[in-house]
């Protein structure tokens, strides 16, 4: 390869081909590999050592804005609100249970909410969590309006002087304008209900999606402005190299890491380890 | 309805006569990105590439076309030949029971899937059994029940959670026989495909059951391990179908193309919603027309 300044073309053409192959997309990658480009022809780089190490500081960079705002926002007084959403099958039920025993084992007291009323066994589902966990749970019948299923849950919650209340809500595409306006109405519910709920609204992205998680993104985000993002399924080969163009557009914080399926499987996103993953 | 990139491709090399190494360079660096953002395979694009750049260069332009027309028309043509021969119609047994075998990743749609199955197969005449065979995820089997109850087709339902899953498929099987059905569809566990155990419970259920459609449920909207991912599942079972999940959305679904081109799995249907009547044929142009807008 030709020598740029004492890095090979070789070198950065790899680590262009592991970012692409990472999810990481077309417009970030070329993004990176330039800077890192200019960096080699300044004399920067001296092998590739030095090229992970400049790497890693350019997503630090990406990262910084949203590492403020990875903690999670506790109500000033009654229970702290939790919205799940998400789009079909990446995690979001999963995630509240985890969720949950994270919260209990700091001695919060947690109550659920079973907000997908239309999937076949979803409030089953969810229910079979609070067994586990020891957890109470609010529900309806199946078909009910998951507003109302969200009001009475706040209501709960305030009644109960629950520590935590975590809603999970049903599946759904962004591209679902009707559905999308559903998780619209239960949101407005719920802060009708108590001022200033939720405090969380979580996006659940599925790491082994590819760049459809950022179309996701914009469109949850615009709708009911996303507080925070829960990369499930990241102990799968999947990178969720997505994740680098939704914090520069969006500067969504990603609070939580879904490392399994058992309750013990949830991780406070760390960004060393994601860039380890990355470069793996 | 195509993608503004290649829109802008066909104007920038208008008014050319021969399309030119130049052009042709041009033109491939576009036509990558758009693919790489629909989520084809970084490999297969790199030979997909190749395959446009040898297709393109020195080739006269017809007189009525403008030499971007005739590139976009090579890609079109091109991919369209890659994905001929992608859909294939299911497998049945010819007088005996019929199984079909679902598997993939967590979420991908799996018992969906089977109860769309269920329901097609039920309109075809057919005497379809759904069974449950995921004994780890809560509910899972109250999910498929309830989907069979709506279906009013028969779930077999484990009695005992505590048996291993191959001799609740086998006991599956005795019971479609004693009732008289035609098709058993198992609905299994989701798992990553490097979890050997629960690979090997598959490789287990296959070799108890003898079915004629292993089907890999994937994801539309899968990433760039999609190969990957299908290659582990192909190499272990022997696949002999896919059902591409989720592409009522705005997905490109590269997916598709880069685990049909790759692994040479047909595609035997597509999900294109949560309703258990929304399961329809793969068709490879619409596949085309969607990778490129
Ligand atoms: N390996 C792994 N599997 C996960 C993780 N999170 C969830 N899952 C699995 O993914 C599948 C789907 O999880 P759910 O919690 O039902 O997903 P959901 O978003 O609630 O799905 P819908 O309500 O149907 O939209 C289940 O099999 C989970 O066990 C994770 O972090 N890692
Ligand atoms: N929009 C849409 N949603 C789908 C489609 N197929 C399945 N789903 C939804 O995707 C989610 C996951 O579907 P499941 O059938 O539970 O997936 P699974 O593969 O069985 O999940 P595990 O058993 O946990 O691995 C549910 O919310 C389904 O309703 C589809 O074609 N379109
Ligand atoms: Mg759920
Ligand atoms: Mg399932």
């Amino acid at each position: 390869g030709v020598l740029v300044r004492g890095l090979d073309r070789t070198s950065l053409d790899s680590l262009e081909q592991l970012l692409l192959e990472s999810d990481f997309g077309v417009g970030p990658t070329l993004r990176i590999i330039d800077t890192l480009t200019a960096e080699g022809k300044k004399g920067n780089l001296h092998g590739e050592d030095d090229l992970r190490e400049l790497f890693r500081r350019e997503l630090r960079k990406v990262f910084e804005p949203a590492a403020g705002k990875t903690g999670l926002s506790l109500a000033a007084s009654g229970p702290t609100v939790i919205l799940m959403v998400g789009v079909n099958g990446v995690g979001k039920t999963t995630t509240i249970a985890k969720l949950a025993r994270y919260f209990q084992s700091r001695g919060k007291r947690v109550l659920l909410a079973a907000g997908d009323t239309f999937r076949a066994g979803a409030i089953e589902q969810l229910e079979r969590w609070a067994e586990r966990l020891g957890c109470e749970l609010i529900k309806q019948q199946p078909g009910s309006d998951p507003a109302a299923v969200a009001y009475d849950a706040v209501s709960a919650a305030l009644s109960r002087k629950a520590d935590i209340l975590i809603l999970d809500t049903a599946g759904r595409l962004h591209t679902q304008g009707g559905l999308m306006e559903e998780l619209v109405k239960m949101k407005r519910v719920i802060g009708k209900r108590m001022d200033g709920a939720p405090h969380e609204v979580l996006l659940v992205l599925d790491s082994t999606l590819g760049q459809n998680s950022a179309s996701q993104a914009r469109v949850f985000h615009e709708k009911l402005g996303v507080t925070g993002l829960v990369l499930a399924k990241l102990d799968g080969t999947s990178k969720a190299g997505c994740a680098v163009a939704i914090t520069e557009q969006l500067g969504l914080p990603i609070k939580f890491a879904g490392v399994g399926e058992t309750l013990e499987d949830l991780e406070e996103f760390d960004l060393e380890r994601y860039v380890d993953k990355i470069l793996s | 309805e195509l993608s503004e990139k290649l829109e802008s491709v066909i104007k920038r090399i208008s008014g050319r006569v021969v399309l030119n190494e130049q052009t042709v360079a041009e033109s491939l660096r576009e036509i990558r990105r758009v693919l790489l953002e629909a989520d084809v395979n970084y490999g297969l694009v790199q030979d997909f590439l190749k395959a446009v750049e040898e297709k393109a260069t020195g080739r006269e332009v017809i007189k009525s076309v403008s030499p971007g027309q005739m590139m976009v028309k090579i890609v079109y043509d091109e991919l369209t030949g890659m994905l001929g021969g992608s859909s294939r119609p299911l497998i049945y047994a010819a007088g005996q029971l019929s199984v079909f075998m679902l598997c993939g990743l967590q979420g991908s749609g799996k018992t969906t899937t089977a109860g769309k199955l269920a329901r097609r197969l039920k309109a075809e005449g057919r005497k379809p059994m759904l069974v449950a065979a995921d004994i780890y995820r809560p509910a899972a089997i109250e999910q498929l029940a309830t989907l069979g109850a709506q279906l009013e087709v028969p779930t077999f339902v484990p009695r005992d959670t505590g048996r291993p899953v191959t001799g609740i498929t086998a006991d599956a099987l005795m019971e479609a026989a004693s009732q008289g059905l035609d098709t058993v569809l198992i609905d299994t566990a989701g798992r990553l495909q490097i979890d050997r155990e629960m690979m090997e419970e598959l490789v287990e259920v296959k070799k108890a059951v003898s079915p004629q459609e292993v089907l890999l449920v994937v994801d539309g909207m899968t990433g760039q391990e999609a190969v990957s991912i299908a290659e582990a599942f192909h190499r272990e079972l022997e696949l002999t179908g896919l059902v591409l999940t989720k592409l009522d959305g705005d997905a490109r679904g590269g997916a598709a193309l880069s685990i049909f081109g790759v692994t040479g799995v047909p595609i035997k249907l597509i999900g294109v919603g949560e309703g258990l009547d929304a399961l329809e044929t793969f068709h490879p142009d619409r596949m085309v027309s969607r990778l490129l807008q």
